[in-house]
């Protein structure tokens, strides 16, 4: 019981209420195994660093959490274009993070997997719109209240990323506000039936490797008190 | 003049003692990307006042010895972490979140008196 308690306070130490049991390791990102890996070597040479400051990214930040997507792939004939290759809900839960720390970035990225698209010409446009207040659950259509990323991509490959800081902090001051994005792509330019048969195909694996997920850097003021505080 | 005090063993004298905790002994590895383990190094042995001068010490330290040599009801000086270092960790949580969190003054690195 002993070993147990002391478990809990080590737990609670490192932020956390009980011993986590994920059932699957996620993927970690080059980025933050890079992170890592430049704090270790420079606290194993005794090079002083500020843990409060993460270089690789150029913000103020101490905790850095990488959320999965937990939304679903929409399917729907109602969406406003003929082109719409895919629409998916992306869902972030920022239940994590409480609300004394300070959000100093949110990236989402979006892996849409290995470049197998052939070379069809066409351009590929990607819009992500803010879902704002779904209409209907069920027959879910979503009314995109604010688009605030259309990026027109040819034929997109590997890892877009979107500065989405303003949003999460929307949703981390008020978590009914976080509905989730609202992600569409659409295929732009002409095309004649040999294409639009391979187009399908190709949505569909767009639809299985797409990966999203949002980089989390928040800033403890309790542990990463101003230097010029820390210095007095 | 300083009264030499009796011969201590070196083993005996303040120094770092190292620990490493492997997290899979702990059954930690499953939720702890990296690292394996943990140093987890401590400060433990005498001060007595003929080393006071070479142990790495403050002069605080020096003097209580002195003290403690004159009157031995007063403590020993105490043998504690002179440097310290940062350990960051790599972990996922109960979300599926993946977390990089850094802890500063983790690691002893080195002890004085």
């Amino acid at each position: 019981q002993t070993l147990q308690f002391r478990e809990h306070v080590f737990l609670k130490f490192l932020g956390l209420d009980k011993v986590p049991s994920p059932q699957k390791f996620q993927p970690v990102p080059y980025i933050m195994k890079k992170i890592f890996q430049d704090q270790e070597t420079a606290a194993t040479t005794g090079v002083s660093q500020d843990l409060c400051y993460v270089k690789e990214l150029g913000v103020r930040g101490n905790v850095l959490r990488l959320l999965p997507d937990q939304g679903f792939f929409l399917y729907s004939e109602n969406f406003s274009q003929a082109s719409s290759c895919l629409q998916k809900l992306l869902y972030f839960n920022l239940s994590a993070i409480k609300d004394k720390k300070q959000l100093t970035m949110a990236q989402l990225g979006l892996d849409l997997g290995p470049n197998t698209y052939y070379n069809l010409g066409p351009e590929m446009e990607l819009a992500l719109s803010l879902v704002q207040e779904p209409h209907v659950w069920g027959r879910f259509i979503p009314k995109p209240g604010k688009m605030f990323v259309l990026q027109s991509v040819p034929w997109p490959q590997g890892v877009l990323y979107f500065n989405l800081l303003d949003v999460a902090k929307d949703w981390n001051d008020n978590h009914q506000k976080n509905l989730g994005l609202f992600l569409e792509m659409l295929v732009k330019g002409d095309r004649d039936a040999g294409v639009n048969f391979q187009l399908e195909d190709i949505c569909a694996s767009l639809r299985r490797s797409l990966h999203a997920s949002l980089l989390v850097v928040t800033l403890n003021p309790e542990q990463c008190q101003p230097s010029s505080r820390k210095r007095r | 003049a300083a009264i030499p005090a009796p011969y201590a063993s070196c083993k005996n004298l303040c120094h770092r003692h190292q620990l490493f905790i492997n997290f899979r002994d702990l059954g930690w590895h499953k939720w702890i990307i990296a690292p394996k383990g943990f140093m987890a190094n401590y400060c433990h042995g005498d001060c007595p006042f003929s080393m006071t001068t070479s142990l790495n010490s403050s002069n605080y330290a020096f003097m209580q010895a002195l003290m403690h040599v004159v009157d031995p009801a007063i403590p020993q000086a105490v043998c504690i972490p002179t440097k310290l270092s940062p350990i960051s960790m790599l972990y996922q949580d109960n979300d599926d979140n993946v977390i990089l969190r850094h802890y500063e003054d983790m690691v002893v690195d080195e002890c004085g008196c």
